[in-house]
Parts: structure tokens; sequence; C-alpha cells
């Protein structure tokens, strides 16, 4: 593995969002996914509407809240094409799902993973570096107050509440952390995303991660 | 869905302020240690904060498996 590795330095991973007062980041933690594995592969990165996911993933709730791995099983299953967000564009709030002709342009899914890598992080390490950003559900009380630095306490494993995407990881210095993009603006933590130690399952951040195949 | 008004703001906000005190009293002394303080969410109380943003469902995932570990030297 690389000390350092993280897919933004490939200009592969959209701009932090903001999910205002929906608790819709199950969907924005899985389009991130699908936007940045898409730009992997050669194409432009772009938007993709979070609302449609939100709106039309029929075995979640919405802006009350949802799974992610329920919504990658309905992206698999339906092969719903997802389409750019300036087509579908987010309001903050759920709203009646909006269909579209099939002849009409978006993106669809291949298939997904998900796994426990709680004590096989440097395995997760991998995954990263082979499939692109990694969709993690973690604890995220604590993350309330969060302004920056490496979070290693004040959270715990098994009490996931919030979706969020890893795009990368940092081994450089005496505390090795992932570099986790949150879907709370970038004027939160740092610059939109937190730091949070690798290795010890912080937060819960290995119980449950997904990567997304187009 | 909890009425707003500028004196629960500011209760919430005096809760976060020794919240963050908690916070940050812990691991100071540790390397690049996580530190905690004033954000756009010092105005809500902790169960605001988790009935608005932390909406995620958990879920199980089964164990990486020791077959499917991938070397880095296969992947082109």
């Amino acid at each position: 593995l690389p000390l350092r590795f993280d897919w933004r330095d490939k200009h592969v991973v959209s701009q932090v969002r903001n999910q205002q007062m929906c608790g819709g980041c199950w969907a924005f933690s899985v389009v991130g996914a699908v936007e940045s594995t898409w730009a992997i592969k050669g194409h432009p990165l772009e938007d993709l509407s979070v609302q449609q996911v939100i709106d039309c993933s029929y075995n979640n709730y919405g802006c009350s809240g949802g799974s992610t791995l329920s919504a990658l099983k309905w992206l698999n299953k339906t092969q719903v094409r997802l389409v750019n967000d300036s087509e579908y564009p987010f309001k903050a709030r759920s709203g009646l799902c909006h269909y579209f002709p099939s002849s009409h342009s978006g993106l669809s899914i291949k298939g997904y993973s998900a796994y426990d890598f709680s004590d096989q992080e440097d395995e997760m390490a991998k995954s990263l570096l082979i499939y692109g950003p990694l969709v993690v559900i973690v604890d995220a009380v604590s993350w309330q107050d969060y302004l920056g630095g490496v979070i290693q306490h004040h959270c715990s494993s098994g009490e996931a509440n919030h979706a969020v995407l890893i795009t990368g990881f940092d081994k450089t210095g005496s505390i090795p952390y992932w570099i986790v993009r949150n879907s709370w603006g970038s004027s939160w933590g740092v610059d939109g995303y937190a730091h949070v130690k690798m290795g010890s399952n912080v937060c819960g951040i290995a119980d449950s991660v997904s990567a997304v195949f187009v | 869905t909890w009425p707003r008004s500028p004196e629960r703001e500011a209760a919430a906000f005096r809760e976060s302020l020794n919240r963050h005190r908690y916070l940050n009293s812990f691991f100071s002394h540790e390397n690049s240690t996580a530190f905690y303080g004033i954000n756009q969410f010092s105005y809500l109380f902790p169960e605001e904060f988790k009935a608005i943003y932390l909406r995620s469902q958990p879920s199980s995932s089964p164990r990486y498996p020791a077959e499917v570990k991938t070397s880095l030297l296969t992947v082109p």
C-alpha cells in the first residue's frame, strides 16, 4: 500500500455537498461512490442526482432516513439510470419519484459489494485503491462538534447512524487516518471532510463497507 | 419537529460549550487528536442533531473472506 492515497488527487471526487435538513446521508454517500467510480473508468466527473435516489428508492424513507445497502440493492435490481443533478436537483425534502423515458441518458450500476472489514483495514485500503471510494456507515454522534484533527475517541463501533464516503487514507504521520467525505457542507470539519483513525475500527468505520461497480 | 426559539437555541449553545470542554479534556496530549468546538450545529441539542442528520439505518455485512483477498500485484 502507498503511504498516502486520495482519489481527490485524481480529480474523480465531486465537491462536498450539503444535505441541509434532510436525513439523506445514505443517498449522498451512494451517489458519491457512483460518480467517482464512473469517473475512475475514464468518463467525465459529473454530479448525479441525489434527489432521484431519495424520491425513487422505494425501500428507503427519503429524507426521513435510509440504508446504503438498501439503496445499492435498489440501484442494482432496478437498473435505474441516475440522471444529472441539474435534471433532478436536490430539494432537501422527499418528493414523488420522477420517471424518465428509457431513451433518456443516465448511469446505472453493474453491481456492488458489501463487507465487514473490521480487523482488516489494510484489506479495506486495498479495496479503496482497486474499486474507488467506499461507502461506509459510522457512529457520528460526536461529529456534531468536530472541527478537525484525527477522530480517535468519543464514538463506538456497532452504533452506526450516518453514511459517508471514504476517498483516501494517509499513513504518513504518527496516526494513520481515513479521509472521509461528509455531506454537511464544506464549512464543516476539514473543508467538509473528517479524518478518522485507521486500524481500530474507530466509529465502526469498517463494519459495513460497500464498493460500487459501474 | 422542535419549536425553535432564541432561548432554546441559547440553551443548546450553552450545552454545546460544556460538551466541547468535555470532549477536548480527554486525550489532548495525543498527537493529532481531534478537536471539538463551535460550528453550524452548536445551536442544536444532541437529540435534535441526531434526529435531523443521523438517519442512516445500520446494516450488517458478511465478514470480508480471506479467499477474496486481492493482491495489488494482480491488478492492472
